[in-house]
């Protein structure tokens, strides 16, 4: 009921301010209840501001700002209640080189922490650098995935020759 | 209680018989545009219970079964196993008994699809419920599809709150 | 016809004054998340005409205009400058004269926004209608905004008509 | 009219295949008025079978697939009647390496048959090499945007750094 979600929303919200911080390297962010008194119909309102900039609502924010907002947001949540998985297919995409390095900090920290199994489907060659292990999904035969484990140190050779 | 391993057959673009080892810490998947990187999250969605066929990016659910290549015929069965280690019992009564329990959903064409916990016949909702007791399951927030996590910061404000319900 | 320069001037994080030279060919713009680069983007398709402030991702047309930062007082006007070479004098009538037009739009808090080519007040209709005769425009779809391409695929088949409709 | 629409139809159809099996190496795709024999109330189907795979709607196709196919039809689109300026916000960023030539590849041809300005952009090393020039912004100040022309030698030192 209604105590539950609020007991939620402050330990979401607490957790989201820390983690905000942690990956914009400062700023701050919170979590609002608006629309109605009533927690069980209210809806959710994001305040962001980067370091530097003023607080604002996160339409304004660039779509890579948006993508950590978003990911702050999710592993508050995540850590609250940490299930066994957790799958990021490209969550990386829209973000600069330091972003990803941040990014990928907080999924290492993360895991060490719960123990949970991540599958991080990306392109970028940084985040792969920072994986425990690869797998590779290719079409040798046209139509046809197959799925192959790739050595690190063959990896990094890939890496190198980018 | 933790994931150990995913196998495919017969899902979407794996065709063959496919193993991936679901192990702590980061496991990376690469590989070309199109090759099937989110078959793979779609095939772990589908087995712990995933319901909505448009979820899957198809019109209906056997667009999960294998539909053939310039090559290959189609096919009219796909499956999936996820093997869950239950040591430490924490998974609900129904499945306390087991160390391990094997989920397996197969669909055929034309006849449905059903799900299996160690070779034996369960119910959709016992399997749903297996996973939404671990904080997992097909709707998952830890589960971020492709494009999906602007969705998060794009949604209506009081959709957003169903993320918070999965924390209370 | 072409654009020969973008000029900015208190238009969202660009409050010092700024200059885009506009030149054939590839021109990337790299940079930072959230440093600007796509404003830069939306100064072009507000000095061309655009009405919606939420495609402008804001609230209302007013959050064009520097809005301060820890250190700096929001500002009053935004101002931004296209600076079209019309030599081949391919502009439509209205322009038919000039070599070059200079097209500026500015806008001041509480007063609106207003056009002007080469220093005449013109209507926000003839500016818009100048691009439109150069297959440009604010609603362009050659002006592809930071995660728009996916739109395109995703629309409603009756929604994906427009695009022909530029065509014809 | 319906005569106008027909004719750009069959126009921007023949050219989105030629693009198509070029963006992709092979492959073919097509349009079609689909839901109302009136041009003017009918709705535009893509159908697109990458090499080696079976015809399908794109909603089965991967998201770079996608990507790929929206970026052939937006240039067949285009062609028809080519403006002075063309602007491609992280268009690149879920293609993986040989996606991202072949786009580039494809914005080279297009900007030397029509003289477009094009304005691409990108957080990839891989497209950033692929420019006649590069602009930088930065917030030296934070939340200051600056502009600041990158001399390409420079940034050929940044992409080997990578
Ligand atoms: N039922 C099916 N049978 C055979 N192939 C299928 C089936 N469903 C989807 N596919 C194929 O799977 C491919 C998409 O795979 P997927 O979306 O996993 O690619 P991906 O590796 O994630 O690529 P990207 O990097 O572009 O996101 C499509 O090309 C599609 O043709
Ligand atoms: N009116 C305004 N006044 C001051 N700053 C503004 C204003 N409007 C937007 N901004 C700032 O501009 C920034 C967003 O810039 P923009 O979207 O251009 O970034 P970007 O370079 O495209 O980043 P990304 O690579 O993440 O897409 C936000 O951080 C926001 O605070
Ligand atoms: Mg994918
Ligand atoms: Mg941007």
């Amino acid at each position: 009921g209604r105590a539950r979600l609020l007991d939620a929303f402050e330990l979401v919200n607490e957790r989201f301010g820390v983690l905000f911080t942690k990956l914009f390297g400062g700023g701050s962010a919170r979590l609002e209840l608006i629309g109605s008194s009533d927690p069980l119909e209210a809806g959710l309102e994001i305040m962001a501001s980067p370091p530097g900039k003023k607080l604002q609502t996160i339409s304004l924010l660039s779509g890579g700002e948006q993508t950590m907002t978003a990911i702050a947001l999710l592993f508050a949540v995540f850590m609250t209640n940490p299930a066994p998985i957790c799958v990021l297919d490209e969550v990386d995409a829209p973000l600069d080189e330091a972003n990803v390095n941040r990014f990928c900090g907080m999924v290492s920290e993360i895991a060490e922490q719960t123990g949970t199994a991540f599958l991080v489907i990306t392109h970028n060659p940084v985040t792969m650098a920072r994986m425990d292990r690869l797998f590779g999904v290719t079409m040798a035969e046209r139509g046809i995935s197959q799925l192959l484990s790739v050595d690190l140190q063959a990896a990094a050779k890939m890496r190198a020759a980018e | 209680v933790n994931f150990t391993k995913l196998k495919l057959l017969g899902f979407k673009s794996f065709v063959e018989p496919t193993e991936l080892p679901i192990r702590t810490g980061l496991t990376g998947i690469v590989g070309p545009n199109g090759c099937g990187k989110s078959n793979l999250v779609e095939a772990l969605r589908w087995v712990m219970g995933e319901t909505s066929a448009k979820r899957m990016r198809g019109s209906g659910m056997e667009d999960v079964i294998f539909n053939g290549t310039t090559d290959r015929p189609a096919r009219n069965i796909a499956e999936v196993h996820l093997a869950v280690n239950n040591s430490d019992r924490k998974a609900p009564a129904a499945f306390a008994d087991f160390d391990e329990i094997d989920i397996t959903r197969r669909i055929e064409r034309n006849k449905g699809s059903n799900y299996r916990a160690n070779g034996k016949e369960v119910r959709a909702r016992d399997v749903q419920l297996l996973f939404a007791d671990l904080a997992s399951g097909a709707g998952s927030s830890a589960l971020v599809g492709q494009g999906k996590i602007g969705a998060l910061i794009n949604a209506k404000a009081t959709e957003r709150r169903s993320i918070l319900e999965e924390a209370a």
